[in-house]
């Protein structure tokens, strides 16, 4: 669907609340060590963004372990929210907001909070026959 | 900014890339005038041109909407959730979720932050970043940063991003660091936008 502008959009849509991963709200404050029905759903999610590796198979359990915990902490770091390891209202509010499919972490290495290329300064000095190379990570 | 593992680019000898639309989704001339606009804003700063073609079997890079399981294992969701995505140089493929609500123009004054519409440009502008070899970055006032709140309008790219590109591919020799140089891209030109 296509609105050429903003004016165009009709009041359906202007006034939904509707969020798209709605059922994770239900999920707040939930934490490690406990059982709640549906949690698998959000694991699920984690692993679409690398969060939790493909090495798991796709049939998640409903409780709350390590794996989600260690999930939530990254996805806390990369989004530099408080690293709680637990759902609070924050995280939860972030995971909904609609995003971009490509994942966060690719093969367990997380793209984010990787944050800026090291450089390095390269230069020779030239004692010796052969010149020597010094770096400066910057 | 963040690069994806191996820091793929697109080679030395294809900087003047080509995109081409699927014709299958018949997009209107405002639409496309949309991604001419997003393609410039990444051109202004670092030596990369895009030309619009019409051969979408031969163009360097595909943009297509598609809805559900679209055939590259990433199924999309309808509305909001995940809106599109773009893979690593130099595969060149662009999807966007066509269930989405999309809003062409750019402008989104009397936007409401709690509607279920999304602004096109800028999940364009963010998706080319992926096309050109950027990841998600965790600097939230950035382009490539992975979320967008709907109503939210976000196509100016920061520090962040353009170091990110020029890290990948140079300035472009026109950009002064301030104000982006005069237009590279053809199709923007002439595009009705402009």
């Amino acid at each position: 669907w296509f609105f050429p502008n903003s004016t165009a959009i009709p009041p359906s849509l202007r006034n939904t609340t509707r969020v798209f991963w709605d059922a994770f709200s239900n999920f707040t404050g939930c934490h490690r060590g406990q059982n709640v029905d549906g949690l698998f759903r959000i694991k699920k999610y984690f692993q679409r963004f690398g969060y939790i590796p493909e090495t798991f198979t796709g049939n998640f359990t409903d409780d709350f372990d390590d794996i989600l915990k260690s999930a939530i902490e990254l996805y806390q770091k990369n989004f530099r929210l408080n690293v709680t390891g637990q759902l609070d209202a924050l995280t939860i509010k972030h995971i909904v907001v609609p995003r971009c499919g490509n994942p966060d972490v690719v093969n367990g290495t997380s793209l984010m909070h990787s944050g800026r290329r090291k450089t390095f300064e390269v230069s020779f000095s030239p004692g010796g026959k052969v010149p020597r190379l010094h770096t400066v990570k910057r | 900014y963040a690069l994806f593992p191996g820091e793929p680019r697109w080679p030395r000898d294809r900087r003047d890339l080509t995109y081409a639309f699927d014709p299958r989704n018949k997009l209107t001339d405002e639409v496309k005038s949309v991604f001419a606009r997003a393609f410039g804003r990444w051109s202004d700063v670092t030596a990369l041109s895009f030309t619009n073609v019409e051969s979408f079997s031969s163009s360097d890079i595909t943009i297509g909407f598609y809805t559900g399981d679209h055939g590259d294992g990433e199924s999309f969701d309808g509305v909001l959730g995940t809106l599109a995505h773009a893979f690593s140089p130099p595969s060149g493929k662009f999807h966007l979720d066509a269930d989405e609500n999309w809003v062409v123009s750019g402008d989104l004054d009397s936007f409401l932050s709690v509607t279920a519409a999304v602004d096109l440009e800028s999940v364009a502008v963010h998706e080319i970043g992926h096309l050109l070899g950027l990841g998600h970055s965790s600097v939230e006032e950035s382009i490539m940063y992975p979320t967008i709140t709907t109503g939210k309008r976000k196509v100016d790219l920061t520090s962040d991003d353009v170091e990110g590109i020029q890290y990948l591919y140079g300035a472009n020799p026109n950009f002064n660091g301030t104000s982006p140089p005069a237009a590279t891209t053809r199709e923007r030109d002439t595009g009705s936008f402009s």
